[in-house]
């Protein structure tokens, strides 16, 4: 069982599609998958078609009740069903925004999400954690409750002068709360190789980090199939299963079980 | 004088890119604008070539000045000259993400960074805030201090989504905070009027709040010299200023101007 949580502070560079989408490759290897929506956006509950503001109850109601440690509320409460039958969702909604200021006097606030976890992770081989855009203490969660982080990186400049600041945070979080945290990769997200920029950034991001980080081998393309995706309630496997974004997707899957294989 | 709050939570609009891009559109109307740093992450820092890892002192400094009612260090410490004269800039850096905490134990937390921009008001024709892709304490200071609010939108179903996220917390701090805080517009980004989706989207949205808000008659194209201008410390007017990117944002700053005149 591994949990794998998805982060970069620099916001799109495609953290909610690459959740979705690995999750749904994993499915196609017989994987039983947990998606977690840990952003108040929302944006994987309604990528995967359930409306935030329907919901009765989500994962800020677990956390709740673990800070007031009154066991009212657990994960199983929360956890919804997907089309997929290997995949299971814990859903987020704008309430999530309070976690922040509501986990500040907490004791070991850093480790809420991994206590969350703990009693459903031996159901799944993998539980994919997709963050909100921040450095915080929900990230800092995540962080503290995953086996693995994998990087979505846009294939730009900004995003890339980014990934100096998430890499210190990952550091802290090994040596301070999760020694065994280890990195899974980059993954460069919207690529366009017929820019130089794209092909620059790509270049420039393997020889400042690749001999401390691995760079998945596979690079997602840009395509506006990504974009109509989420409108449709699909991953983009479903979406386009054919389309170029979807088979680099699926690349990504085999190199993740492999590297945790 | 106009304080604008550049801001959207979802990640990656095209925020920085437009705070920096309007900042020089004024700047060519011969009007004085200061830029402020509100992320963490200091995108707009690094757009026009500062390195944020090399300052002594940033608007992190003055914020807890403030906090600390010290008075040490005030607003003229920390301002930058840029290679405009008329544009100057107030810098982050990833302190800055020590805030959302700091600022949690604070009488009037709301109000700081209003009470920041304070001595120096009379001094800019425009002050432009770049907020951080969040919905936390930092935003609504920003939503606090400003006149006017202007939000980058992707064309894109996800962030079109998190609209409806945005607009309760704006309609919030207008009603308990800053009721003379106004909806300059809705400004679409990365468009791509070749795809459906994209405008499809702008369709959905003006018909889902156009009577309520206004949506810029200015769209902004995508283009990659958006991504290889921050990369050379330039904002797009200076770094192609006769692409359609540049003018776009030059058509977008009379709507400003003609807006607040
Ligand atoms: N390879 C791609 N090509 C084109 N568009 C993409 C691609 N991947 C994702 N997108 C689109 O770009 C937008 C941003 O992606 P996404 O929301 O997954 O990023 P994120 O990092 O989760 O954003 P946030 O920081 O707001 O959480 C979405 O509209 C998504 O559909
Ligand atoms: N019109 C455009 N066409 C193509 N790329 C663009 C456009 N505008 C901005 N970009 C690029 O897209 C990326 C995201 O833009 P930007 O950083 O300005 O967004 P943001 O909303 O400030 O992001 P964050 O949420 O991380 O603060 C940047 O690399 C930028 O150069
Ligand atoms: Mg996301
Ligand atoms: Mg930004």
């Amino acid at each position: 069982m591994t949990v794998i949580c998805i982060t970069n502070q620099k916001g799109g560079v495609g953290k909610t599609t690459t959740a979705a989408a690995l999750a749904q490759g994993l499915s196609e290897h017989n994987k039983r998958v947990l998606l977690v929506d840990w952003d108040s956006q929302a944006s994987l509950t309604v990528s995967l078609g359930v409306n935030p503001d329907n919901l009765s109850l989500t994962c800020y109601d677990v956390l709740t009740s673990i800070i007031k440690n009154n066991g009212r509320i657990s994960i199983r409460d929360v956890t919804l069903k997907t089309g997929n039958p290997n995949i299971d969702l814990v859903p987020a909604n704008i309430e999530l925004s309070q976690a922040q200021l509501d986990l500040v006097n907490v004791l070991t606030r850093e480790l809420v999400l991994k206590e969350m976890l703990q009693p459903v992770r031996k159901e799944y081989d993998y539980i994919l954690v997709d963050c909100l855009p921040s450095l915080g203490l929900l990230n800092v969660n995540a962080l503290s409750a995953a086996d693995s982080v994998l990087i979505p990186l846009q294939s730009d400049f900004l995003a890339m002068k980014g990934l100096a600041l998430l890499l210190p945070t990952i550091i802290r979080v090994q040596e301070r709360i999760n020694p065994s945290l280890e990195i899974l990769g980059i993954l460069f997200t919207m690529t366009n190789t017929r820019t130089l920029h794209s092909r620059e950034v790509i270049e420039v991001t393997k020889r400042a980090f690749g001999d401390r980080i691995k760079v998945f081998d596979t690079t997602i393309p840009v395509s506006v199939r990504f974009k109509e995706a989420p409108a449709a309630g699909m991953t983009i496997l479903t979406y386009a299963p054919k389309s170029d974004g979807a088979e680099a997707y699926r690349l990504v899957t085999e190199e993740v079980l492999h590297e945790k294989s």
